[in-house]
């Protein structure tokens, strides 16, 4: 099993999962974090001064799935998400050497 | 056969009144629902999937597009099963079991019309889908297993769900036929002869998933109550998969009972579109059978 | 060493952690995340019209611990997490390959 | 390429993110999670009684670059982040297969 880790731009976290869910993919986690990279923050006025905020908010998405499928999950986020404009964000794929499903107990790709 | 064409609908329905009637209290246990109900006996949606009243779940939608694969063939069309439950699937249904998401995203990626032996695939994600089946093939009990099995194996692949498949089948089957209780109580000892574990006669109350549970639960409701209403009302308040438990024994009490038998307020209730569809399909399909006599 | 990450409901958090430091574990890095899956969000009422809420508030629990404890610790969090109900959630194992503690500069599963 | 995990002290973010710069790399992905572990949280009055929290708050900083830089990377970030006081974090270290840049396209590890 492989997980994919994707770093996207808020708005867009909608069209990946509706995307992925016309894959048969409906099970993610998400979480918000914030993005250094090339992309500036932008300004904000503060006591008078200007203030380049220095950081980007961003959407990470983790997507654990079965290996057979990676390369078309990340294909599909990687078009999705993308808008050609600075910041767009990653995709990391690494690998899971168990799952387990709480509910029930069941392990490996049927847990998924 | 008009006799038969009534009992047709009233498997169908009752499979669909099963489904909206138990989602209210699905993975509920019997202490919950009699705290929030009492008892538990009027179609009001809600539940885990926050339902609206008369709506129904996969239980019902899938038998719908299995039935309208088969129909708009002419005759068993597996891949065309499997291609409606591809558009079933990616309509944004109100809830997939993982074991039925599994299997058609495997058909729909690589085009596997037979999921591999597994052994977490003993859920009823199979068994529930039986009615449309059971009505393409009566009179005629050989098609009526081989269809089954090839159907379920789209998803669920393991001897107990087969087994719990076929004699939901043979029940169905015999119940349209106007057979007495004693009939039907001797089909489910051949399953416990084949299979010990779907023992029911000391009802231990378990009414999950595991296809084991959910026929003993079935099989217990049905053998201790008089009429449709009573099977139903008793099945639904045992919770675990409500809706399941609550479509089989629809199924199994629809086809026994008969229309009449059937309360007008859950009809009444009944989604619309889909209490006209399953009675079109439920004659559509008794048609399309051996004992309709056609060429 | 290996990186449990255990995704559960919020409230179960108390049990796992209470049942972790039972088997001699202290040290967890704790999140808040979003679930998709198949557990339902609730509705809520917005101009008059009802909306489904479509993901559901999840703990997400990264535990790094050494290789032989791994069976047992899935083990344990399976237990105390599950409730049998939809939406209980998911166990990864994953591979950590260095580990090192910021205020000692030790390395390996001493660290940990 | 290799995903260096790095949970800090949140004061310490600024002093790590300048000396990493300094390393030539800018790009990263933060959050805000909650640790848990010797540190003991502070107490709060509440109610009129005391209550200890029991986790403190912490940065992770989610960096991937080429496994060549690694040790470097560890180095630097452990040196900056250290305190010498308890709870001074962890660096976990782990193998990333494949990396996209959603913008581009780019794969590998030119597109960190
Ligand atoms: N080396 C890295 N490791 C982890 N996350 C990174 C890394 N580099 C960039 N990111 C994430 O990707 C986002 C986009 O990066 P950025 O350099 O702004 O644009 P682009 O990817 O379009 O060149 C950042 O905001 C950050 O969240
Ligand atoms: N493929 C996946 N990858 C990562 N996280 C997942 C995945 N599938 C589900 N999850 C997480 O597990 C939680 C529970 O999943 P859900 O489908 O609602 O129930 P269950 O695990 O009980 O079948 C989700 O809310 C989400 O946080
Ligand atoms: N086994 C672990 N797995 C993941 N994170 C951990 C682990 N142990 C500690 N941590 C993280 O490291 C932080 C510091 O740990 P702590 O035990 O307080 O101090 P120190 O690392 O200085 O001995 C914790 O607040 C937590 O975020
Ligand atoms: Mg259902
Ligand atoms: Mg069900």
């Amino acid at each position: 099993m492989k997980k994919v880790e994707c770093i996207i731009k808020p708005f867009k976290l909608d069209d990946v999962k509706t995307a992925l869910s016309d894959l048969g993919i409906a099970g993610m986690t998400v979480s918000e974090v914030r993005g250094f990279g090339r992309q500036k923050g932008h300004t904000e006025l503060y006591r008078g001064a200007e203030y380049q905020i220095d950081f980007i908010p961003k959407v990470k998405i983790d997507l654990v799935i079965p290996e057979d499928q990676v390369n078309e999950v990340v294909e599909l986020v990687q078009k999705e998400a993308c808008t050609g404009r600075i910041g767009d964000g990653k995709i990391f794929v690494s690998d899971v050497g168990q799952a387990v499903r709480i509910r029930t107990g069941e392990t490996g790709p049927e847990s998924l | 056969f008009d006799t038969v064409l009534a009992r047709a609908r009233a498997t169908y329905l009752g499979l669909a009144i099963g489904d909206a009637l138990g989602a209210t209290t699905e993975f509920m246990t019997p202490g919950e629902i009699k705290a929030q109900f009492k008892v538990h006996r009027k179609i009001i949606g809600g539940g885990w999937l926050y339902l609206k009243p008369g709506q129904v779940t996969d239980d019902t939608e899938m038998s719908i597009a299995l039935g309208r694969a088969v129909l708009s063939s002419g005759g068993w069309d597996l891949q065309g099963i499997a291609d409606n439950f591809v558009t079933w699937m990616r309509s944004k249904p109100v809830d997939i079991g993982s074991t039925c998401r599994r299997g058609i995203r495997d058909y729909m990626l690589k085009g596997q019309l037979e999921t591999p032996y597994n052994d977490w695939d003993a859920g009823n994600g199979a068994a529930m889908r039986m009615a449309p089946v059971a009505l393409l093939t009566l009179g005629d009990e050989e098609a009526m297993s081989r269809f089954a099995i090839s159907q379920a194996h789209l998803t669920h692949n393991h001897p107990l769900s087969d087994a719990a498949c076929i004699t939901i089948g043979r029940m169905i089957h015999q119940a349209i036929g106007s057979c007495d209780r004693f009939q039907l109580h001797a089909t489910t000892r051949e399953l416990v002869a084949e299979y010990k574990s779907f023992r029911f006669n000391k009802y231990q109350g378990n009414a999950s998933s595991y296809v084991v549970d959910t026929l003993q639960t079935v099989f217990h409701y049905f053998f201790t109550t008089a009429d449709f209403e009573e099977c139903l009302v008793a099945v639904v308040n045992q919770g675990g998969d409500a809706d399941t438990t609550g479509a089989i024994a629809g199924m199994i009490a629809g086809a026994f009972y008969g229309l009449d038998a059937i309360p007008l307020r859950w009809l009444k209730k009944l989604n619309r579109d889909v209490r006209i569809e399953v009675e079109q399909q439920a004659v559509d399909l008794a048609k399309l059978s051996p004992w309709s006599g056609d060429p």
